[in-house]
């Protein structure tokens, strides 16, 4: 399977594409969840609504309760919109644990999460916005990308 | 140059990927 911590790195280098205005330069800035919530506001905004954003703390300094509280909301949120509006259930191995991130910003769990993450944006709406934009990074960031959905595709092993 | 063929052949696949992608039904992944 893909490197979970490799992954991370070319899935931070895709986020910094959608311009939020959340740092997103590091897994540190990505553990308080905001920055990841800003980007699936960009990716559908009648899902993932501003009354959602709202539900989101923007400031949870180094308060690891709220960071893990704001990852829970946007994992449960992402979770129900592959299922209900992508009709693709996330499967057991992809579910990233957040408190890992909330904590130790943990590049591997958040490289799950931004996986999730990247399999609403190519498969939503506007995936084909999302899909050209990724086609125009750089082609070491996209073997990664490639690996990470096809990873995503392939049905649960028993 | 062994190594421009290599480029040119991965730079392919990764364009017939997205491309397939591109060219999918909305919500259907896979």
């Amino acid at each position: 399977s893909v490197d979970k911590a490799e992954l991370c790195g070319s899935l931070l280098t895709w986020l910094q594409t959608f311009h939020v205005p959340s740092p997103c330069a590091s897994p540190q800035d990505l553990s308080s969840g905001l920055a990841v919530a800003y980007v699936l506001n960009q990716i559908d905004s009648s899902w993932f609504t501003e009354a959602w954003l709202q539900g989101i703390s923007d400031d949870p300094g180094h308060n690891w309760r709220l960071k893990v509280g704001n990852l829970k909301t946007i994992l449960q949120s992402l979770v129900e919109y592959s299922q209900d509006v992508l009709g693709h259930p996330v499967s057991e191995q992809h579910l990233p644990d957040v408190s890992l991130i909330g904590k130790f910003s943990d590049s591997a769990e958040l490289g799950k999460l931004l996986q999730l993450v990247l399999g609403c944006a190519i498969s939503c709406e506007k995936k084909q916005e999302h899909i050209q934009r990724i086609m125009t990074l750089e082609e070491s960031v996209q073997q990664v990308v490639m690996e990470a959905i096809q990873e995503l595709m392939t049905k649960d092993t028993p | 140059d062994p190594n421009m063929k290599a480029g040119a052949t991965s730079e392919g696949v990764l364009a017939n990927f997205f491309n397939s992608l591109l060219s999918k039904k909305t919500g259907s992944p896979g």
